[in-house]
């Protein structure tokens, strides 16, 4: 099984 | 002032065709270098990525740097109202709370003109990270847009994987499994059926088809398409629009369990 994971953590808030 | 001039508005039909499935709605930032958009869809596993430099417009000025939001669906509808041959113009005052679309036939046989309320979606601004990607495949965008719809029949998910011999394209369901191999071509002459392989890593990632089906939506605007992967890092799928930008999408992987 797998999981969606998300963008959150990857791009950094400007 | 804000005015953008657009020969073809039949790309702009493109870019919209190619992510309003993703964005309800997003803020174009318009500045001396072009227009850009970014936008995180409402879960937050993709990120769209659209820069169109002033450069590639017929005409562009803007005095101001101007952000519009506007809802895609919305944009959608005015260019429904455009015939691919018009020319497009879009203009803004600033600080304007309206932004207006100009369509133009070839011969000046027919102007017309839309207004659209500006919305104030107050969107984050994100820093993306350059990356040294592990694999960077190019093929053609009509092929990858095959495999995608064709795979999505029997899964949810497709794992890319992607060594020096090749791409695979696997999933697997109810029915069994289906596996794609696609290799590196030597066909120098057609660049745009070339398939290009760039390794340092090999690299085997899970994608959840539905995203990968949206982003294909791109694929009228270019003939190639560039992925690019490494371990724990976001997939890059990447339209180039000819002698205009981009079009990038960034999708989480699925995290096996």
């Amino acid at each position: 099984t797998s999981t969606q994971g998300r963008l959150d953590g990857f791009f950094t808030v400007l | 002032m804000f005015e953008a001039r657009l020969t073809a508005s039949a790309t702009f039909k493109k870019i919209l065709d190619a992510i309003k499935d993703l964005l309800n709605e997003a803020s174009f930032d318009c500045s001396e270098s072009g227009i850009q958009l970014q936008a995180m869809d409402n879960s937050h596993v993709s990120l769209v990525s659209l820069m169109l430099r002033s450069d590639g417009f017929d005409k562009y000025r803007c005095d101001r740097n101007l952000t519009m939001g506007m809802n895609l669906a919305n944009m959608a509808k005015i260019f429904k109202c455009a015939n691919n041959e018009d020319t497009v113009t879009i203009k803004a005052q600033d600080d304007a709370d309206i932004v207006t679309f100009m369509f133009e036939a070839k011969k000046q046989e027919k102007i017309s003109d839309y207004e659209m309320k500006l919305m104030n979606l107050d969107q984050e601004h994100l820093g993306i990270p350059e990356t040294d990607f592990s694999c960077v495949i190019r093929m053609p965008s009509g092929e990858f847009a095959r495999i995608c719809k064709d795979l999505a029949q029997f899964g949810e998910s497709i794992m890319i994987s992607c060594t020096k011999e090749g791409v695979k394209f696997s999933t697997g369901g109810d029915i069994g499994t289906a596996n794609v191999k696609i290799a590196q071509t030597n066909n120098f002459e057609k660049e745009e059926e070339s398939v290009t392989i760039e390794m340092q890593e090999p690299v085997s990632l899970t994608f959840a088809c539905q995203y990968l089906n949206s982003f294909t939506k791109a694929t009228p605007l270019a003939s190639q398409v560039q992925l690019s992967m490494s371990d724990n890092v976001p997939l890059v799928v990447e339209y180039q629009i000819p002698d205009l930008g981009h079009l990038r999408f960034y999708l989480a992987p699925k995290i096996e369990e």
